[in-house]
């Protein structure tokens, strides 16, 4: 069979589309880990563009992912985390496990056009996911 | 019909998430308007699409605006970081009724006297004044011979006591600053603080007189032609008032929570009437905020 492992060694260890640290990854975390992810709205899409004159794009981003068994420093986790893991894998399925939620938001400023006919430009806060957890 | 209404949310609650629109999802359960229970970005939505008819701004005044949230945030709506002022909130009221008066000594084609009301009802509880002006736009349609000198004064009128239509005894507040304004100025701000600051929160309708004395930089010669005195060179004013909105909702910068330790710093002592080119504005607090650090 020398001829066969010949071949095998030619082969290449890694797919040429796959660069090296996907492929590591692949082996340290999940596939879809607990991440940030872009959600890019314009409010005429919402026909609230009547009123809202400023901004024209609105990208309120979401945490969507699985959380890792233990889900330590990496997403600021706290322990109660991985106590709501162990339940549920060990105690009672029912206990969901821990889930992917916004841990830190950046405000937005908006422009708005009010029923009167005034002008308003006003910052809110906590209008936008800027960094995700496990809880 | 509030229970039967609340009722009714809740019966649709089940599938509530598939076909409802985006803004009923965010009406209170129980169906009743607490209106410090949505944010105001979301109370206005939770009236849906067929809410109250919206009346149009006015497309100077929405310029104006446009040309305030570009110099304080970014394209995606982020606020800048690096802006030296301290409120989250700014309105831009144009008055709701303007009488003018009879035309008093003025160069021509300056604005004649002229009564303004402004309804701000719109203002909240929350929201404590720290700057107020009036914008007036210069009408270039109509070429300057020459530089103009002006003067303003300015009489607010107490409003009128319960019961009362007409408005208390005036008390008449003389800016007696002098700007000049040419080809290059698009809008000139007045600065109202001192005078509107006891009346913002506790009126929603401020009713004031507005009259501007100018002179010529040059003295006439017998051959220029003035501008056609019918046509003002600034156009009626809006009322801007800059806020900062002390509720948990509004964003509040680093400056304004290091300074809500601190007294807040009066009104800007700076002269009370600015003319601004376009965009000069937004470079002076840039200066401003270098200066203050």
């Amino acid at each position: 069979g020398q001829d066969t492992v010949v071949s095998e060694l030619k082969k290449p260890l890694v797919p040429a589309s796959l660069n090296l640290s996907d492929y590591f990854k692949q082996f340290l975390f999940p596939q879809n880990e607990c991440e940030l992810h872009d959600f890019r709205l314009s409010f005429s899409q919402l026909k609230w563009d009547n009123w809202i004159v400023a901004p024209g794009r609105y990208n309120p981003r979401y945490c969507k992912g699985d959380c890792p068994r233990a889900a330590g420093h990496r997403y600021g986790s706290v322990a109660h985390t991985m106590v709501q893991n162990i339940i549920h894998e060990t105690l009672d399925p029912s206990v969901p496990r821990s889930s992917c939620v916004p841990a830190r938001y950046s405000p937005l400023s908006v422009l708005t056009v009010e029923p009167d006919g005034s002008i308003a430009y006003k910052e809110y806060e906590d209008m936008i996911a800027t960094k995700c957890t496990c809880r | 019909s509030q229970a039967s209404r609340g009722e009714a949310q809740i019966a649709a609650g089940a599938e509530l998430e598939s076909e409802a629109e985006p803004w009923s999802l965010l009406q209170p359960v129980d169906g009743r308007d607490r209106s410090g229970f949505l944010p105001p970005l979301f109370k206005v939505l939770s009236d849906g699409p067929g809410g109250a008819p919206r009346l149009q701004p006015d497309s100077r005044a929405l310029h104006y605006m446009k040309k305030l949230y570009k110099a304080y945030a970014t394209k995606d709506g982020i606020p800048k970081s690096n802006r030296s002022h301290l409120y989250n909130t700014v309105r831009l009221f144009t008055p709701c009724a303007q009488h003018k008066q009879a035309p008093g000594d003025q160069v021509a084609g300056i604005l004649p006297p002229v009564d303004l009301l402004f309804d701000l009802d719109r203002v909240t509880a929350v929201e404590r004044l720290l700057k107020s002006v009036l914008l007036y736009t210069v009408n270039h349609s109509v070429s300057l011979p020459s530089a103009v000198k002006c003067a303003c004064n300015l009489v607010i009128k107490e409003p009128a006591p319960s019961g009362q239509s007409l408005p208390g005894a005036p008390h008449s507040f003389t800016l007696n600053s002098q700007f000049e304004f040419g080809k290059k100025h698009r809008w000139i701000e007045v600065d109202v603080t001192t005078l509107l600051q006891p009346l913002v929160g506790s009126n929603k309708k401020i009713h004031m007189s507005v009259n501007f004395t100018c002179t010529r930089e040059q003295p006439r010669r017998p051959s220029a032609r003035d501008g056609p005195s019918d046509v003002t060179l600034l156009v009626s004013p809006s009322l801007i008032l800059y806020l900062n909105d002390t509720s948990a909702r509004a964003h509040h910068s680093r400056l304004s929570l290091h300074d809500a330790r601190r007294p807040s710093p009066g009104p800007d002592q700076r002269s009370n009437v600015s003319a601004y080119p376009v965009g000069e504005e937004a470079a002076e607090d840039g200066r401003s905020s270098r200066h203050r650090r």
